[in-house]
């Protein structure tokens, strides 16, 4: 089940339309400080259905909306679309592809999509569940993790041991 | 679900066993819960001997070697339950070339049933990926990809 | 007591607008005292806005912008306050090649009344010291000093 | 008032008696990880008198002393000499050159010595008062500090700042 392609537009830095399309390998993301790397992931984490704005760094939900430039305005919404590879049917959707997109304006709504379909946040969380992809996920490991980690007490550690496992 | 932590704890700590010492090309470390509590609370310990150094506490290791022994940890983890895709933001940064050498080796294992999308700003790590992407602002504020050969790595992006 | 920190702060918050604008290459910071409270208590925070950026809360900044902003205020610190001998540990980690480059530069303005003693793995900051000293571990667990030339970092040292 | 040579024996990877002598500009320490260059920083620490072994990655002071390898038995004691240009007379002594010595023995015993005189910790540490050097020095960053100093409150961050300024 590998992802295919992501498509931001909208969603913190990335006030133009990016695409970044997948191989199976090893994909690196190289760039100087600030340029957007790390919110590649967060929009990955965010279209997969992360609800806590500041596990994303903001304050705020619409933190996450490209907030303006000295040359360029705030944009109204975010959005970021997720398409995998569904062949065999890893997801329970019956299509060789799947897309995930999500969608969230200015003034708080939030649009969510499964190929085209409009549906629930909740359908997106569901639709990952127990794939090893998906909200919480493991295998996600932000800039930074790996220090938190080091940090933690036994109970802590044991409290991400439990989110992974 | 006892039972269900128990066994996935001593699969992960199997495994562990095995990542570190493939990570540190030897030495020897373990997982165990915290004593004298109920399995469904306890914390987790780590610990850790380098390859030919003594057994001591966590604290008195190195900053690399206390995060290559995390990512022996997440390694484990990840290994007893495979995720098809897994992203790395900037893990490799208090390594030296060695151990980024050896992390790349093993995460390369995982490649079989596993997608990756490492963020780094290192050149060793570069090398070892398969594509590499750059993203940049050349308009300030405003992200933009853009494709990148190993050879123009540097300067150029770095100036972006 | 009250003026003498008050003063200090200001000193400190005017050097931290020049360190800042240097660092970065422009774009402005700010240190101001928490709201609302008592001089001798106030808690101090920290706005800045990276050149062609908006103003945003210091979260949504980036693992370098946030590390060079603080390095920024520790400089601030150190104009205020100068130390004759300075050490920092793998302070470069999370910085990209022209970070690294203007933060060797403000650095070598200290140089006249200050020592630095610097730690890293990387060949950036390594090209711009006045001497290096390898450490290795030629003998598991026991550490031992070398001289090393910058021509010969790398691969060497890593096996050792 | 430069840093002319840090002597360090026994002290945590030190097994051996090693000299650093140092320059007046900028000296790079460089080394693969878990070869002691954060052990150098922790040592000139530990001799400028820094009583708390947690600040020094140990659970008591006793965890300082080289703790033995496979190949090699524990040492009995741990010593750091640092030695000062005094030629401008920046400390109160009477002397060009400054150095101060710092012993701890397995039995928990701590010796202090200036210029070879024996000497009490505190002497130790009156001596580098308002010099901008010695423990609590904002001028010593350890390895991971800068990202304590992100994560921490605006209460913290003025509890460094004081120490500091
Ligand atoms: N809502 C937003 N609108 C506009 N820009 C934003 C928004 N949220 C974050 N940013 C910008 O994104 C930048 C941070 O990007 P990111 O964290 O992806 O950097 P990075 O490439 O990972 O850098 P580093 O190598 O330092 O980790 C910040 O400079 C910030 O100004
Ligand atoms: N009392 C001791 N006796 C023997 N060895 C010790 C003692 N205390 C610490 N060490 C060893 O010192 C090593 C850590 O050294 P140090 O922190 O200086 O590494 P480093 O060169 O800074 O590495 P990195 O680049 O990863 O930060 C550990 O591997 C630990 O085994
Ligand atoms: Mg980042
Ligand atoms: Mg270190």
């Amino acid at each position: 089940m590998f992802l295919k392609r992501l498509e931001v537009f909208g969603f913190k830095s990335f006030a133009d339309k990016t695409v970044i399309d997948f191989t199976g390998g090893v994909t690196a993301l190289v760039g100087p400080n600030g340029c957007g790397k790390s919110n590649v992931v967060d929009s990955i984490r965010w279209a997969l259905g992360e609800q806590s704005a500041r596990s994303l760094r903001g304050s705020e939900m619409v933190d996450l909306i490209f907030n303006g430039t000295t040359n360029r305005r705030p944009l109204g919404f975010a959005e970021v679309v997720l398409t995998f590879d569904n062949s065999k049917r890893p997801l329970p959707v019956d299509a060789a592809e799947v897309s995930v997109t999500r969608r969230l304006y200015r003034t708080g709504e939030c649009e969510y999509l499964i190929n085209g379909q409009a549906c629930r946040l909740r359908d997106v969380r569901d639709l990952f569940m127990d794939t090893g992809v998906g909200v919480g996920a493991y295998s996600i490991i932000e800039q930074g993790k790996i220090d938190a980690l080091l940090q933690s007490s036994p109970k802590e550690r044991r409290g991400i041991f439990e989110e992974a496992a | 679900s006892r039972e269900r932590f128990t066994a996935t704890f001593e699969l992960v700590r199997e495994n562990f066993h095995e990542t570190y010492r493939k990570l540190f090309g030897g030495g020897r470390a373990d997982i165990m819960l915290e004593e004298g509590q109920d399995v469904l609370e306890a914390g987790i310990e780590v610990v850790a001997k380098p390859p030919g150094k003594d057994m001591m506490v966590m604290s008195l290791l190195s900053g690399g070697e206390r995060t290559l022994t995390t990512i022996a940890l997440l390694f484990a983890i990840f290994k007893a339950k495979p995720s098809p895709f897994c992203v790395l933001d900037e893990v490799d940064a208090p390594l030296d070339e060695s151990n980024i050498d050896r992390f790349m080796l093993i995460l390369r294992e995982f490649l079989e049933s596993s997608q990756f999308l490492i963020i780094t700003h290192n050149r060793r790590t570069m090398a070892t990926a398969d594509v590499i992407y750059g993203v940049t602002m050349q308009e300030a504020g405003v992200s933009k990809r853009i494709a990148v050969k190993f050879e123009e790595v540097g300067e150029e992006l770095a100036v972006a």
